[in-house]
């Protein structure tokens, strides 16, 4: 990726990362839809020998051999059972049997994760610079479980059950479904006896927001990864024939318009479908569009192939306008024709100007990269948010990280907009998602892993989470972009990740497998559910009291009955030093008067690894029989370190 | 709709393969071939979890269910990229 190096301050900060040696002995395992090897982002120019630990190999298939691996590209495998039982033997002539990426998303994610410097990366021009992975000197082992027809389970478990044997250090999987419980849920199966191997999981939260309940991937034992922006943009300005100017964002280059402004017309006036302003195939009246600009509403189909409907249907151009849904976000696409997105207020007014002037025209004026936008990061709107619907004890997402207008590698199989009838071919495309902020938690969390080899999974976890931050450089909060207003742990969970924070932490909250063992018992599982997610026959101890409250996890969701007077909530936790001797004592913040919260002890002196525990105490006297949330924040200073937990309230 | 095959997910509980079996995959095989003749093993899985993948009709994965050492089996689901 360009940029993220620099916005996560890992340019400035290189020294501090021992990569170059104990870097190239983390291995990063991907599930995604493969890998493009040829990709400049997968040389191995400068590393050494492959890890004697890999016991994992490059399978052969369609346009792919042993050959296509290397010292960076260590394993590339596919899993195809599930899907071919599914849905018929694969057509070799439409998608590789093979590791090969038929589709972009798995040679983007592997890049982020861990590509190679590459000097002179953009997409056409935008985003230029030097790209680099997050740990560039971790080797990459892709595992291809997603195809034509989808990603199903029995090849997503297939793939986790061979990384586990390969042994890769992390897990990166940048998929997922709707909220189920996680003995149902192959990928919290999986993601269990990989983090009984010491293997960190990290999984992308889901782009379903900005719907509360709207996560995926929410086990206890997997990092889940939410979205933000980077400080970078890429602004096309809509200049109307009234003389008003609003700004959107675009990633066209190719023929440019004419200077003169050219007529516009709104979708919904050009079709006679339901639904017409959202340019979906084949709903568009030629002879209403020919020639014009085309303002189309976000929603339904995918932003580029409303591009593509417009061009196939003789449009010059196309504003891209949100809708209530998406509000303020701003994505950006490499469209087929000179085209733009614009905010909701701005679709609004463009959409008034159309109504009421006889005549409308409007230009559309491309102006490149732009970087040191502010605030930023904010949350992206389509991000999933919390509450967690399965353990709404657990606070999740686990933090958010760079998500929106992401460049880095691309499959040569497939234009950057991925539409059939885009020719054009890429080296990196830029692409949004929570699919984006994933591998860079992984490949940020193989670098932890380089620098403290003997860190648990859960203890990299804390690390990322204790030391990310919810607050601008000016003090403001955090941002959501869906509303404009200041982010709640919901969104951004422990806020946005901080690597350079994350490699001295200070103290953080470990598990073992005996804990999240507990949190099954705690959750009330029976026998077989928790034999079916631990693999074990596990009997929960009758005498013993379980709580979730209890799982040491970095973040607090604390839940009140609702209808009842005073509630008091217990959540105990025990901080592990891993720094120097210290200190710590704690503060605790609620945005709602009526919680109290006490924490016992309040100071907390630690020798080197030692461990503490503490109880904190939430009280309550509203009473509501509404569902309501509220927040806050924990932390432990030493006056060096702030171990930073967030807290969300619910009724 | 009954007739119709899908993919499911076969968990087991491997600590109680009976003693006749030298090999947990064999065991899983037997189970298998104990409610359907024509179902075979996309998967066997050993590490992340204990178990299998098949494709049965409903009726099939319902008798499996009841079969001693099975702990659950489950329709396959389908992720989406993110």
């Amino acid at each position: 990726t360009t940029r993220t190096p620099e916005f996560l301050g890992l340019d400035k900060n290189a020294d501090m990362f021992p990569e170059s040696t104990s870097g190239g002995e983390v291995i990063i395992g991907l599930l995604d839809t493969g890998v493009w090897p040829e990709s400049k982002s997968f040389d191995d120019t400068g590393l050494g020998p492959i890890p004697s630990s890999w016991k994992g190999q490059c399978e052969t298939g369609t346009n792919f051999t042993t050959s296509n691996c290397n010292k960076k590209l260590i394993g590339a495998r596919y899993f195809a059972n599930g899907y071919q039982a599914a849905t018929g033997p694969i057509d070799e002539s439409k998608e590789s049997k093979s590791p090969r990426d038929d589709d972009g998303h798995g040679t983007h994610t592997a890049s982020t994760a861990a590509g190679s410097v590459v000097a002179g990366a953009s997409l056409f021009g935008y985003a230029s610079g030097t790209a680099r992975g997050m740990a560039n000197h971790a080797r990459i082992a892709a595992y291809k479980v997603c195809w034509l027809g989808g990603c199903f389970s029995s090849d997503i478990l297939a793939a986790i059950d061979k990384a586990i044997e390969d042994n890769v250090n992390v897990l990166s999987l940048s998929l997922g479904g709707g909220m189920s419980d996680y003995y149902r849920d192959s990928i919290a199966i999986g993601a269990f006896a990989a983090m009984e191997k010491g293997i960190l999981v990290s999984c992308s939260a889901g782009n379903a927001g900005p719907s509360s309940f709207s996560l995926s991937n929410i086990a206890p034992w997997i990092t889940t990864v939410g979205a933000g922006t980077l400080d970078r943009d890429f602004p096309a300005y809509v200049s109307l024939g009234n003389g008003k100017n609003y700004s959107g964002v675009s990633l066209y280059k190719g023929n440019a318009l004419p200077d003169s402004p050219l007529p516009l017309i709104y979708a919904g006036n050009a079709s006679n479908a339901t639904g017409g302003s959202l340019c979906t195939a084949g709903t568009l009246t030629p002879e209403k569009v020919a020639g014009k600009i085309v303002l189309c509403d976000r929603g339904v189909n995918a932003r580029v192939q409303k591009g593509a409907v417009v061009k196939a249907a003789g449009g010059l151009g196309m504003v891209l306008a949100n809708t209530a849904a998406n509000g303020e976000e701003l994505v950006a696409d490499a469209h087929l024709l000179p085209a733009t997105a614009v905010g909701e207020k701005a679709g609004d007014a463009i959409k008034s100007y159309l109504f009421s002037d006889s005549q409308p025209t409007v230009k559309i004026l491309f102006e490149g990269t732009k970087v040191g936008i502010q605030p930023s990061p904010v949350v992206a709107a389509f991000s999933s948010r919390g509450p967690n619907g399965i353990t709404p004890q657990i606070l999740k997402p686990d933090l958010i990280a760079p998500g929106v207008n992401i460049l880095a590698g691309w499959s040569k199989a497939v234009g950057p907009t991925g539409l059939t009838v885009d020719n054009r071919r890429v080296d990196f495309n830029i692409i949004s998602g929570t699919s984006m902020s994933c591998p860079h938690v992984s490949g940020l969390a193989a670098l932890i892993k380089a620098a403290h080899p003997n860190w648990s999974p859960a203890v990299i976890r804390s690390a990322l989470m204790t030391t990310a931050y919810t607050a601008y450089k000016n003090g403001d909060k955090l941002q959501d972009s869906a509303t404009g207003k200041p982010s709640t742990p919901f969104d951004h969970g422990a806020g946005h990740v901080d690597p350079v924070s994350a490699l001295n932490p200070g103290l953080v909250y470990d598990l073992a497998v005996d804990d999240y063992l507990g949190f099954l018992c705690a959750i009330n599982y029976t026998d077989a559910e928790i034999n079916s997610v631990a693999r074990r026959k596990y009997q929960c101890d009758a005498s013993k009291q379980y709580s979730v409250n209890d799982l040491n996890y970095p973040s607090f969701a604390v839940v009140f009955q609702s209808g009842g007077g005073s509630t008091v909530v217990k959540h105990k936790r025990t901080l592990t030093n891993v720094g120097a001797a210290g200190t710590y004592s704690v503060s605790a913040t609620s945005d709602n008067p009526s919680i109290q919260i006490s924490v016992e002890p309040k100071v907390l002196s630690f020798k080197e690894n030692e461990n503490k525990s503490y109880t904190v105490t939430f009280t309550t006297s509203a009473s509501t029989s509404q569902s309501q949330n509220g927040f806050g924040s924990l932390a432990w200073s030493d006056g060096k370190h702030v171990v930073g937990s967030p807290i969300s309230f619910s009724w | 709709e009954e007739d119709q095959k899908s993919t499911y997910i076969v968990h087991v509980a491997k600590s109680e393969m009976p003693e006749t079996f030298s090999h947990h995959s064999a065991w899983y095989e037997s189970s298998l071939k104990s409610v359907s003749d024509s179902a075979e093993m996309l998967y066997l899985y050993d590490n992340a979890i204990h178990g299998f993948s098949t494709r049965l009709t409903a009726e099939e994965a319902r008798t499996l269910e009841t079969q001693s050492g099975i702990l659950a089996v489950f329709p396959e689901t389908r992720f989406e990229l993110h």
